[in-house]
Protein backbone atom coordinates (compact mmCIF):
# COMPACT_ATOMS: atom_id res chain seq x y z
CA UNK A 1 0.00 0.00 0.00
CA UNK A 2 1.67 3.42 -1.29
CA UNK A 3 2.12 6.53 0.72
CA UNK A 4 0.56 9.15 -0.20
CA UNK A 5 2.48 12.51 0.13
CA UNK A 6 0.89 16.26 -0.72
CA UNK A 7 3.48 19.06 -1.36
CA UNK A 8 1.30 22.11 -0.30
CA UNK A 9 1.84 25.86 0.66
CA UNK A 10 -0.67 28.55 -0.60
CA UNK A 11 2.47 30.89 -0.21
CA UNK A 12 3.22 30.83 -4.34
CA UNK A 13 6.79 29.95 -5.27
CA UNK A 14 8.42 28.06 -2.22
CA UNK A 15 9.43 25.71 -4.27
CA UNK A 16 6.59 22.66 -4.36
CA UNK A 17 6.91 21.70 -7.75
CA UNK A 18 10.83 21.32 -7.48
CA UNK A 19 10.01 19.50 -4.76
CA UNK A 20 7.47 17.16 -5.55
CA UNK A 21 9.87 16.70 -9.28
CA UNK A 22 13.00 16.23 -7.36
CA UNK A 23 11.96 14.17 -4.44
CA UNK A 24 9.53 11.91 -6.42
CA UNK A 25 12.86 11.58 -9.18
CA UNK A 26 14.89 10.70 -6.39
CA UNK A 27 12.91 8.03 -4.72
CA UNK A 28 12.47 6.38 -8.48
CA UNK A 29 16.43 6.37 -8.38
CA UNK A 30 16.47 4.97 -4.75
CA UNK A 31 14.60 1.84 -6.93
CA UNK A 32 11.10 2.98 -5.04
CA UNK A 33 8.06 2.66 -7.19
CA UNK A 34 7.06 6.53 -7.75
CA UNK A 35 3.68 8.11 -9.17
CA UNK A 36 3.66 11.71 -9.18
CA UNK A 37 0.46 13.99 -9.61
CA UNK A 38 0.24 17.53 -10.93
CA UNK A 39 -2.33 18.90 -9.29
CA UNK A 40 -2.01 22.46 -9.99
CA UNK A 41 -3.45 23.78 -13.03
CA UNK A 42 0.06 25.70 -14.02
CA UNK A 43 1.27 21.96 -15.21
CA UNK A 44 4.44 22.68 -14.37
CA UNK A 45 4.99 19.27 -13.08
CA UNK A 46 3.78 18.26 -16.25
CA UNK A 47 5.97 20.78 -17.81
CA UNK A 48 9.25 20.86 -15.64
CA UNK A 49 9.17 16.75 -16.43
CA UNK A 50 8.86 17.43 -20.19
CA UNK A 51 5.68 16.18 -20.75
CA UNK A 52 4.07 18.15 -23.66
CA UNK A 53 -0.05 18.02 -24.03
CA UNK A 54 0.08 15.98 -26.95
CA UNK A 55 1.80 13.06 -24.75
CA UNK A 56 -1.12 11.96 -22.80
CA UNK A 57 -4.68 11.47 -23.40
CA UNK A 58 -6.30 12.43 -20.14
CA UNK A 59 -5.10 14.42 -17.49
CA UNK A 60 -6.28 14.83 -13.43
CA UNK A 61 -9.41 16.88 -14.40
CA UNK A 62 -10.67 13.77 -16.61
CA UNK A 63 -9.71 11.25 -13.98
CA UNK A 64 -11.47 13.97 -10.93
CA UNK A 65 -14.71 15.25 -13.01
CA UNK A 66 -15.35 12.82 -16.07
CA UNK A 67 -15.02 9.37 -14.81
CA UNK A 68 -11.89 8.39 -16.51
CA UNK A 69 -10.23 5.66 -14.45
CA UNK A 70 -6.84 6.47 -12.91
CA UNK A 71 -4.95 3.35 -14.87
CA UNK A 72 -5.71 4.47 -18.09
CA UNK A 73 -4.17 8.32 -17.16
CA UNK A 74 -0.51 7.15 -15.92
CA UNK A 75 1.77 7.96 -18.19
CA UNK A 76 5.10 7.19 -17.94
CA UNK A 77 8.39 9.55 -17.36
CA UNK A 78 12.22 9.56 -18.65
CA UNK A 79 13.21 9.12 -15.16
CA UNK A 80 13.48 5.30 -13.48
CA UNK A 81 10.51 3.94 -11.36
CA UNK A 82 8.39 7.17 -12.30
CA UNK A 83 5.17 7.82 -13.52
CA UNK A 84 2.99 10.73 -13.78
CA UNK A 85 -0.63 11.62 -13.98
CA UNK A 86 -0.26 15.30 -15.64
CA UNK A 87 -2.88 18.58 -15.64
CA UNK A 88 -3.99 20.58 -18.04
CA UNK A 89 -5.41 24.14 -17.62
CA UNK A 90 -8.82 22.75 -17.73
CA UNK A 91 -8.30 22.10 -13.65
CA UNK A 92 -9.33 25.73 -13.29
CA UNK A 93 -13.06 25.02 -14.14
CA UNK A 94 -12.94 22.03 -11.51
CA UNK A 95 -12.70 24.64 -8.59
CA UNK A 96 -16.12 25.51 -9.85
CA UNK A 97 -17.86 22.72 -10.83
CA UNK A 98 -16.57 20.81 -7.51
CA UNK A 99 -18.74 23.53 -5.41
CA UNK A 100 -22.01 22.12 -6.38
CA UNK A 101 -20.95 18.50 -6.10
CA UNK A 102 -21.71 15.97 -2.92
CA UNK A 103 -18.77 15.29 -1.30
CA UNK A 104 -16.74 17.47 -2.86
CA UNK A 105 -13.92 17.41 -1.05
CA UNK A 106 -13.52 13.54 -1.34
CA UNK A 107 -13.36 13.62 -5.05
CA UNK A 108 -9.48 13.05 -5.38
CA UNK A 109 -8.91 10.77 -2.94
CA UNK A 110 -12.08 8.37 -4.34
CA UNK A 111 -10.75 8.72 -7.55
CA UNK A 112 -7.02 8.18 -7.22
CA UNK A 113 -6.90 5.99 -4.36
CA UNK A 114 -7.00 2.72 -6.73
CA UNK A 115 -3.52 3.56 -7.78
CA UNK A 116 -1.90 2.83 -4.14
CA UNK A 117 -1.19 -0.69 -5.01
CA UNK A 118 0.93 -0.50 -7.93
CA UNK A 119 3.19 2.52 -6.41
CA UNK A 120 5.34 2.96 -2.84
CA UNK A 121 4.88 6.44 -2.78
CA UNK A 122 2.52 8.80 -4.67
CA UNK A 123 3.73 12.77 -5.03
CA UNK A 124 0.90 15.22 -5.38
CA UNK A 125 2.36 18.63 -6.42
CA UNK A 126 -0.33 21.58 -4.80
CA UNK A 127 -1.21 24.74 -6.56
CA UNK A 128 -1.01 27.57 -4.13
CA UNK A 129 -4.19 28.06 -2.68
CA UNK A 130 -6.53 26.90 0.38
CA UNK A 131 -9.45 26.19 -2.65
CA UNK A 132 -11.29 23.26 -3.29
CA UNK A 133 -8.74 21.75 -5.20
CA UNK A 134 -5.55 21.57 -2.38
CA UNK A 135 -8.49 20.38 0.07
CA UNK A 136 -8.85 17.51 -2.14
CA UNK A 137 -5.13 17.23 -2.36
CA UNK A 138 -4.86 17.05 1.47
CA UNK A 139 -8.65 14.57 1.97
CA UNK A 140 -6.64 11.92 -0.66
CA UNK A 141 -2.67 12.27 1.34
CA UNK A 142 -1.73 10.24 4.34
CA UNK A 143 1.18 13.30 5.10
CA UNK A 144 1.99 16.75 3.77
CA UNK A 145 5.24 18.26 3.44
CA UNK A 146 5.46 21.91 3.64
CA UNK A 147 8.07 23.64 1.52
CA UNK A 148 8.95 27.21 2.80
CA UNK A 149 11.71 30.24 2.00
CA UNK A 150 13.44 31.14 4.74
CA UNK A 151 11.64 34.99 3.94
CA UNK A 152 9.11 36.74 5.99
CA UNK A 153 5.45 35.95 4.02
CA UNK A 154 6.64 32.22 3.63
CA UNK A 155 6.89 31.64 7.68
CA UNK A 156 3.77 34.53 8.00
CA UNK A 157 1.69 31.98 5.75
CA UNK A 158 2.51 28.73 8.07
CA UNK A 159 -0.14 29.42 10.88
CA UNK A 160 -3.05 29.69 8.06
CA UNK A 161 -1.55 26.31 6.49
CA UNK A 162 -1.60 24.17 9.65
CA UNK A 163 -5.18 25.60 10.47
CA UNK A 164 -6.49 24.53 7.28
CA UNK A 165 -4.10 21.30 7.78
CA UNK A 166 -6.28 20.85 11.29
CA UNK A 167 -9.56 21.61 9.54
CA UNK A 168 -9.18 18.71 7.23
CA UNK A 169 -7.93 16.18 9.79
CA UNK A 170 -10.65 16.99 11.74
CA UNK A 171 -13.74 16.81 9.59
CA UNK A 172 -12.40 14.89 6.41
CA UNK A 173 -8.88 12.84 7.06
CA UNK A 174 -8.16 11.27 10.32
CA UNK A 175 -4.97 10.11 9.36
CA UNK A 176 -3.20 13.25 7.80
CA UNK A 177 -0.25 14.14 9.44
CA UNK A 178 2.79 16.80 8.58
CA UNK A 179 5.54 14.88 7.54
CA UNK A 180 7.84 17.71 7.92
CA UNK A 181 8.62 21.36 6.98
CA UNK A 182 11.62 21.51 4.56
CA UNK A 183 13.42 24.89 4.40
CA UNK A 184 13.93 25.72 0.51
CA UNK A 185 15.94 27.89 -1.48
CA UNK A 186 18.31 28.70 1.86
CA UNK A 187 20.97 31.02 0.90
CA UNK A 188 23.59 31.22 3.61
CA UNK A 189 24.36 35.14 2.80
CA UNK A 190 21.32 36.24 3.48
CA UNK A 191 21.02 37.62 7.21
CA UNK A 192 17.35 36.92 7.31
CA UNK A 193 17.73 33.15 6.22
CA UNK A 194 20.19 32.44 8.59
CA UNK A 195 17.92 33.79 11.26
CA UNK A 196 14.95 31.98 10.38
CA UNK A 197 16.94 28.32 9.91
CA UNK A 198 18.65 29.26 13.85
CA UNK A 199 15.06 29.92 15.08
CA UNK A 200 12.89 27.74 13.03
CA UNK A 201 12.81 24.95 15.44
CA UNK A 202 11.11 27.43 17.90
CA UNK A 203 9.13 28.47 15.60
CA UNK A 204 7.63 25.72 14.25
CA UNK A 205 6.45 22.73 16.85
CA UNK A 206 6.61 20.27 13.43
CA UNK A 207 9.06 18.35 12.26
CA UNK A 208 11.67 20.08 10.35
CA UNK A 209 13.97 18.11 7.70
CA UNK A 210 17.53 17.98 8.85
CA UNK A 211 18.15 18.25 5.02
CA UNK A 212 17.92 22.12 4.03
CA UNK A 213 17.68 22.75 0.46
CA UNK A 214 20.13 25.41 -0.99
CA UNK A 215 19.49 27.87 -3.44
CA UNK A 216 21.40 26.60 -6.73
CA UNK A 217 21.57 27.69 -10.07
CA UNK A 218 21.25 23.97 -11.41
CA UNK A 219 17.93 23.74 -9.93
CA UNK A 220 16.48 26.38 -11.38
CA UNK A 221 17.52 25.77 -15.13
CA UNK A 222 16.59 21.89 -15.07
CA UNK A 223 13.03 22.32 -16.01
CA UNK A 224 14.07 24.05 -19.04
CA UNK A 225 14.96 20.90 -20.42
CA UNK A 226 11.75 18.61 -19.02
CA UNK A 227 14.24 17.21 -16.39
CA UNK A 228 14.86 17.02 -12.49
CA UNK A 229 18.43 18.05 -11.48
CA UNK A 230 19.52 14.72 -10.62
CA UNK A 231 19.24 13.96 -14.55
CA UNK A 232 20.25 17.50 -15.40
CA UNK A 233 23.96 17.46 -13.10
CA UNK A 234 24.25 14.64 -11.05
CA UNK A 235 27.05 16.40 -9.15
CA UNK A 236 24.81 19.62 -8.15
CA UNK A 237 24.34 20.40 -5.27
CA UNK A 238 20.58 20.61 -5.74
CA UNK A 239 20.92 16.94 -6.33
CA UNK A 240 22.93 15.80 -3.52
CA UNK A 241 20.27 18.17 -1.05
CA UNK A 242 17.03 16.35 -2.74
CA UNK A 243 18.47 13.10 -2.67
CA UNK A 244 19.49 13.36 0.92
CA UNK A 245 15.44 14.51 1.43
CA UNK A 246 14.72 11.28 -0.19
CA UNK A 247 16.94 9.28 2.01
CA UNK A 248 15.73 11.19 5.02
CA UNK A 249 11.84 10.44 3.50
CA UNK A 250 12.44 6.83 4.18
CA UNK A 251 14.73 6.37 7.48
CA UNK A 252 11.45 8.17 8.85
CA UNK A 253 9.35 5.57 7.12
CA UNK A 254 11.18 2.62 8.15
CA UNK A 255 11.47 1.99 4.94
CA UNK A 256 15.62 2.30 4.30
CA UNK B 1 -10.67 59.57 -11.84
CA UNK B 2 -8.63 57.37 -10.66
CA UNK B 3 -6.77 54.52 -12.83
CA UNK B 4 -6.96 50.62 -11.72
CA UNK B 5 -4.32 48.44 -12.47
CA UNK B 6 -4.26 45.23 -11.08
CA UNK B 7 -0.81 43.43 -10.43
CA UNK B 8 -1.29 39.85 -11.61
CA UNK B 9 0.19 36.21 -12.24
CA UNK B 10 -0.93 32.99 -11.39
CA UNK B 11 2.28 31.72 -11.08
CA UNK B 12 3.48 31.76 -7.56
CA UNK B 13 6.37 34.40 -5.80
CA UNK B 14 6.91 36.16 -8.84
CA UNK B 15 7.00 39.37 -6.82
CA UNK B 16 3.20 40.72 -7.11
CA UNK B 17 2.77 41.79 -3.18
CA UNK B 18 6.15 43.11 -3.39
CA UNK B 19 5.41 45.35 -6.39
CA UNK B 20 2.03 46.38 -5.85
CA UNK B 21 3.51 47.75 -2.16
CA UNK B 22 6.43 49.05 -3.30
CA UNK B 23 4.65 50.52 -6.25
CA UNK B 24 1.84 52.33 -4.40
CA UNK B 25 4.29 53.70 -2.18
CA UNK B 26 6.93 54.98 -4.61
CA UNK B 27 3.39 57.04 -6.33
CA UNK B 28 2.75 58.24 -2.75
CA UNK B 29 5.99 59.60 -2.32
CA UNK B 30 5.57 61.33 -6.03
CA UNK B 31 2.77 62.59 -4.30
CA UNK B 32 -0.10 60.74 -6.33
CA UNK B 33 -3.30 59.84 -4.07
CA UNK B 34 -2.84 55.85 -4.11
CA UNK B 35 -5.09 53.31 -2.63
CA UNK B 36 -4.12 49.57 -2.83
CA UNK B 37 -5.88 46.75 -2.59
CA UNK B 38 -5.42 43.41 -0.85
CA UNK B 39 -7.27 40.83 -3.11
CA UNK B 40 -5.04 37.74 -1.93
CA UNK B 41 -6.97 35.82 1.09
CA UNK B 42 -2.84 35.67 2.48
CA UNK B 43 -2.89 39.28 3.11
CA UNK B 44 0.89 39.60 2.97
CA UNK B 45 -0.16 43.26 1.68
CA UNK B 46 -1.45 44.36 4.60
CA UNK B 47 1.25 42.35 6.68
CA UNK B 48 3.75 44.22 4.21
CA UNK B 49 2.35 47.42 5.33
CA UNK B 50 2.71 46.87 8.80
CA UNK B 51 -0.85 46.70 9.23
CA UNK B 52 -2.79 44.02 11.72
CA UNK B 53 -6.25 42.15 12.16
CA UNK B 54 -6.51 44.82 14.85
CA UNK B 55 -6.65 48.17 13.23
CA UNK B 56 -9.15 47.67 10.63
CA UNK B 57 -13.20 46.97 11.10
CA UNK B 58 -13.49 45.93 7.52
CA UNK B 59 -11.81 43.90 4.83
CA UNK B 60 -12.30 43.62 1.04
CA UNK B 61 -14.80 40.44 1.86
CA UNK B 62 -16.83 42.86 3.74
CA UNK B 63 -16.90 45.24 0.66
CA UNK B 64 -17.35 42.56 -1.71
CA UNK B 65 -19.77 39.95 0.03
CA UNK B 66 -21.67 41.53 3.17
CA UNK B 67 -22.75 45.02 1.24
CA UNK B 68 -19.91 47.19 3.52
CA UNK B 69 -19.19 50.71 2.03
CA UNK B 70 -16.04 50.56 0.66
CA UNK B 71 -14.94 54.53 1.79
CA UNK B 72 -16.30 53.04 5.75
CA UNK B 73 -13.41 50.38 4.50
CA UNK B 74 -10.14 52.61 3.71
CA UNK B 75 -7.45 52.43 6.48
CA UNK B 76 -4.46 54.83 6.18
CA UNK B 77 -0.85 54.07 6.19
CA UNK B 78 2.08 55.26 7.39
CA UNK B 79 3.20 55.76 3.64
CA UNK B 80 2.46 59.76 2.49
CA UNK B 81 -0.81 59.58 0.37
CA UNK B 82 -1.27 55.91 0.56
CA UNK B 83 -4.54 54.27 1.97
CA UNK B 84 -5.49 50.44 1.82
CA UNK B 85 -8.28 47.95 1.78
CA UNK B 86 -6.97 45.37 3.65
CA UNK B 87 -7.87 41.43 3.46
CA UNK B 88 -8.32 38.13 5.87
CA UNK B 89 -8.22 34.70 5.22
CA UNK B 90 -12.28 35.34 4.77
CA UNK B 91 -11.20 36.28 1.10
CA UNK B 92 -11.10 32.21 0.81
CA UNK B 93 -14.85 31.93 0.99
CA UNK B 94 -15.71 34.36 -1.67
CA UNK B 95 -14.80 32.04 -3.93
CA UNK B 96 -16.98 29.25 -3.59
CA UNK B 97 -19.65 32.27 -2.48
CA UNK B 98 -19.28 33.99 -6.17
CA UNK B 99 -20.09 30.72 -8.29
CA UNK B 100 -23.84 30.94 -7.48
CA UNK B 101 -23.90 34.76 -7.68
CA UNK B 102 -25.64 36.68 -10.52
CA UNK B 103 -22.94 39.01 -12.28
CA UNK B 104 -20.06 37.17 -10.39
CA UNK B 105 -17.50 38.31 -12.54
CA UNK B 106 -18.13 42.56 -11.49
CA UNK B 107 -18.94 41.96 -7.78
CA UNK B 108 -15.54 43.30 -7.32
CA UNK B 109 -15.79 45.89 -9.64
CA UNK B 110 -19.20 47.34 -8.35
CA UNK B 111 -17.97 47.59 -5.29
CA UNK B 112 -14.84 49.34 -5.38
CA UNK B 113 -15.39 51.98 -8.33
CA UNK B 114 -16.69 54.69 -6.28
CA UNK B 115 -12.95 54.82 -4.66
CA UNK B 116 -11.89 56.01 -8.26
CA UNK B 117 -13.55 60.09 -7.26
CA UNK B 118 -10.74 60.10 -4.44
CA UNK B 119 -7.56 58.46 -5.79
CA UNK B 120 -4.96 59.14 -9.08
CA UNK B 121 -4.24 55.49 -8.90
CA UNK B 122 -6.03 52.17 -7.54
CA UNK B 123 -3.36 49.00 -7.22
CA UNK B 124 -4.84 45.54 -6.80
CA UNK B 125 -2.41 42.91 -5.30
CA UNK B 126 -3.89 39.45 -6.84
CA UNK B 127 -3.45 35.66 -5.81
CA UNK B 128 -1.66 32.95 -7.71
CA UNK B 129 -4.65 31.93 -9.83
CA UNK B 130 -6.97 32.26 -12.41
CA UNK B 131 -9.88 31.42 -10.61
CA UNK B 132 -13.07 34.16 -10.15
CA UNK B 133 -11.29 36.27 -7.71
CA UNK B 134 -8.47 36.87 -9.81
CA UNK B 135 -11.33 37.29 -12.57
CA UNK B 136 -12.66 39.66 -10.86
CA UNK B 137 -9.51 42.18 -10.08
CA UNK B 138 -9.35 41.89 -13.92
CA UNK B 139 -12.90 42.71 -14.65
CA UNK B 140 -12.08 45.67 -11.69
CA UNK B 141 -8.98 46.84 -13.63
CA UNK B 142 -7.92 48.94 -16.35
CA UNK B 143 -5.07 47.94 -16.92
CA UNK B 144 -2.64 44.53 -15.41
CA UNK B 145 0.93 44.98 -14.85
CA UNK B 146 2.66 41.53 -15.01
CA UNK B 147 5.29 40.53 -13.02
CA UNK B 148 7.98 37.53 -14.22
CA UNK B 149 11.18 36.52 -12.62
CA UNK B 150 13.67 35.37 -15.47
CA UNK B 151 13.14 31.66 -14.78
CA UNK B 152 11.37 29.03 -16.88
CA UNK B 153 8.23 28.23 -14.84
CA UNK B 154 7.23 32.02 -14.54
CA UNK B 155 7.27 32.36 -18.43
CA UNK B 156 5.84 29.20 -19.87
CA UNK B 157 2.37 30.67 -17.72
CA UNK B 158 2.52 34.03 -19.57
CA UNK B 159 0.48 32.40 -22.33
CA UNK B 160 -2.16 31.21 -20.45
CA UNK B 161 -2.37 34.26 -18.34
CA UNK B 162 -2.65 35.96 -21.57
CA UNK B 163 -5.49 34.15 -22.72
CA UNK B 164 -7.44 34.88 -19.64
CA UNK B 165 -6.95 38.85 -19.69
CA UNK B 166 -8.49 38.57 -23.58
CA UNK B 167 -11.17 36.27 -22.44
CA UNK B 168 -11.88 38.87 -19.73
CA UNK B 169 -11.39 41.84 -21.91
CA UNK B 170 -13.79 40.00 -24.43
CA UNK B 171 -16.22 38.95 -22.43
CA UNK B 172 -16.76 41.30 -19.38
CA UNK B 173 -14.55 44.25 -19.94
CA UNK B 174 -13.37 45.60 -22.98
CA UNK B 175 -11.00 48.63 -21.86
CA UNK B 176 -8.48 46.10 -19.88
CA UNK B 177 -5.27 46.47 -21.52
CA UNK B 178 -1.67 45.04 -20.69
CA UNK B 179 0.27 48.07 -19.19
CA UNK B 180 3.44 45.87 -18.97
CA UNK B 181 5.30 43.35 -18.22
CA UNK B 182 7.83 43.55 -15.08
CA UNK B 183 10.98 41.65 -14.82
CA UNK B 184 11.51 41.27 -10.96
CA UNK B 185 14.25 39.75 -8.78
CA UNK B 186 16.87 39.91 -12.04
CA UNK B 187 20.48 38.34 -10.71
CA UNK B 188 22.82 39.22 -13.18
CA UNK B 189 25.23 36.31 -12.22
CA UNK B 190 22.77 34.02 -13.50
CA UNK B 191 23.12 32.57 -16.99
CA UNK B 192 19.30 32.19 -17.30
CA UNK B 193 18.19 35.55 -16.81
CA UNK B 194 20.32 36.81 -19.13
CA UNK B 195 19.38 34.97 -21.65
CA UNK B 196 16.06 35.77 -20.48
CA UNK B 197 16.32 39.80 -19.99
CA UNK B 198 17.88 39.54 -23.52
CA UNK B 199 15.21 37.76 -25.25
CA UNK B 200 12.02 38.96 -23.72
CA UNK B 201 11.39 41.73 -26.09
CA UNK B 202 10.99 38.56 -28.80
CA UNK B 203 9.13 36.53 -26.47
CA UNK B 204 6.58 38.68 -25.38
CA UNK B 205 4.69 41.17 -27.79
CA UNK B 206 3.40 43.25 -25.02
CA UNK B 207 5.28 46.48 -23.85
CA UNK B 208 7.79 45.58 -21.31
CA UNK B 209 9.16 48.02 -18.92
CA UNK B 210 12.50 49.33 -19.13
CA UNK B 211 12.88 49.45 -15.37
CA UNK B 212 13.94 45.89 -14.23
CA UNK B 213 13.69 45.24 -10.57
CA UNK B 214 16.96 43.28 -9.04
CA UNK B 215 16.80 40.97 -6.63
CA UNK B 216 17.91 42.68 -3.69
CA UNK B 217 17.66 41.41 -0.15
CA UNK B 218 16.88 44.65 1.36
CA UNK B 219 13.12 44.25 -0.79
CA UNK B 220 13.31 41.01 1.41
CA UNK B 221 13.66 42.34 4.45
CA UNK B 222 11.25 45.39 4.16
CA UNK B 223 8.18 43.26 4.93
CA UNK B 224 9.39 41.93 8.63
CA UNK B 225 9.13 45.78 9.39
CA UNK B 226 6.27 46.19 7.86
CA UNK B 227 7.58 48.74 5.63
CA UNK B 228 7.67 49.51 1.84
CA UNK B 229 11.51 49.60 0.84
CA UNK B 230 11.99 52.99 0.23
CA UNK B 231 10.73 53.91 4.05
CA UNK B 232 13.22 50.83 5.11
CA UNK B 233 16.34 51.81 2.99
CA UNK B 234 15.99 54.57 0.82
CA UNK B 235 19.19 54.20 -0.90
CA UNK B 236 18.89 50.52 -1.76
CA UNK B 237 19.10 49.34 -5.30
CA UNK B 238 15.30 48.14 -4.74
CA UNK B 239 13.97 51.11 -3.70
CA UNK B 240 15.62 53.24 -6.82
CA UNK B 241 14.03 50.35 -8.95
CA UNK B 242 10.62 50.84 -7.65
CA UNK B 243 10.48 54.59 -7.76
CA UNK B 244 12.11 54.25 -11.42
CA UNK B 245 9.11 51.98 -12.22
CA UNK B 246 6.81 54.20 -10.93
CA UNK B 247 8.37 57.38 -12.94
CA UNK B 248 8.09 55.04 -15.73
CA UNK B 249 4.52 54.55 -15.32
CA UNK B 250 3.63 58.17 -15.08
CA UNK B 251 5.14 58.78 -18.14
CA UNK B 252 3.20 56.01 -19.94
CA UNK B 253 -0.23 57.66 -18.62
CA UNK B 254 0.94 61.27 -19.80
CA UNK B 255 1.09 62.05 -15.93
CA UNK B 256 4.72 63.19 -14.70
N1 LIG C 1 16.59 25.50 -4.50
C1 LIG C 1 16.35 26.31 -5.54
N2 LIG C 1 17.35 27.04 -6.08
C2 LIG C 1 17.12 27.88 -7.13
N3 LIG C 1 15.92 28.07 -7.71
C3 LIG C 1 14.88 27.38 -7.21
C4 LIG C 1 15.02 26.46 -6.12
N4 LIG C 1 13.81 25.90 -5.86
C5 LIG C 1 12.95 26.45 -6.75
N5 LIG C 1 13.60 27.33 -7.57
C6 LIG C 1 13.01 28.17 -8.62
O1 LIG C 1 12.14 29.10 -7.98
C7 LIG C 1 10.93 29.22 -8.73
C8 LIG C 1 9.77 28.81 -7.83
O2 LIG C 1 9.81 27.43 -7.53
P1 LIG C 1 8.54 26.48 -7.81
O3 LIG C 1 7.90 26.84 -9.09
O4 LIG C 1 8.97 25.08 -7.60
O5 LIG C 1 7.61 26.95 -6.58
P2 LIG C 1 6.07 26.59 -6.36
O6 LIG C 1 5.84 26.70 -4.90
O7 LIG C 1 5.77 25.30 -7.02
O8 LIG C 1 5.34 27.78 -7.13
P3 LIG C 1 3.72 27.91 -7.35
O9 LIG C 1 3.24 28.52 -6.05
O10 LIG C 1 3.59 28.83 -8.52
O11 LIG C 1 3.20 26.54 -7.61
C9 LIG C 1 11.09 28.33 -9.96
O12 LIG C 1 11.49 29.14 -11.03
C10 LIG C 1 12.17 27.34 -9.57
O13 LIG C 1 12.92 26.92 -10.67
N1 LIG D 1 13.50 41.93 -6.01
C1 LIG D 1 13.48 41.09 -5.00
N2 LIG D 1 14.64 40.78 -4.36
C2 LIG D 1 14.65 39.89 -3.34
N3 LIG D 1 13.56 39.27 -2.85
C3 LIG D 1 12.39 39.53 -3.44
C4 LIG D 1 12.27 40.45 -4.52
N4 LIG D 1 10.97 40.52 -4.89
C5 LIG D 1 10.31 39.68 -4.07
N5 LIG D 1 11.15 39.10 -3.19
C6 LIG D 1 10.84 38.09 -2.16
O1 LIG D 1 10.42 36.93 -2.84
C7 LIG D 1 9.29 36.36 -2.19
C8 LIG D 1 8.14 36.32 -3.19
O2 LIG D 1 7.70 37.62 -3.50
P1 LIG D 1 6.15 38.03 -3.36
O3 LIG D 1 5.58 37.44 -2.13
O4 LIG D 1 6.05 39.48 -3.56
O5 LIG D 1 5.58 37.28 -4.64
P2 LIG D 1 4.02 37.05 -5.00
O6 LIG D 1 3.97 36.89 -6.46
O7 LIG D 1 3.21 38.11 -4.39
O8 LIG D 1 3.72 35.65 -4.27
P3 LIG D 1 2.26 34.95 -4.18
O9 LIG D 1 2.14 34.22 -5.48
O10 LIG D 1 2.37 34.01 -2.99
O11 LIG D 1 1.25 36.01 -3.98
C9 LIG D 1 9.00 37.22 -0.97
O12 LIG D 1 9.60 36.62 0.16
C10 LIG D 1 9.68 38.54 -1.30
O13 LIG D 1 10.15 39.20 -0.15
MG1 LIG E 1 4.22 24.87 -8.35
MG1 LIG F 1 1.49 37.92 -3.15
Amino acid sequence: MGKIIAITNQKGGVGKTTTAINLAASLGILEKKVLIIDADPQSNTTSGLGVKEDDFNYSLYDIMMQGVDVFDSIIKTEVPNLDMIASTIDLVGSEVELVNYEDREYVMRKTISPAREKYDYIIIDCLPSLGILTINSLVAADSVIIPVQSEYYALEGLGKLKDTIKAVKDSYNQNLEIEGILITMYDKRLRLAQMVVENVKEIVTDHVFETIINRNSKINEAPMVGKPVILYDASAVGSKNYLNLAYELLVLNNDK
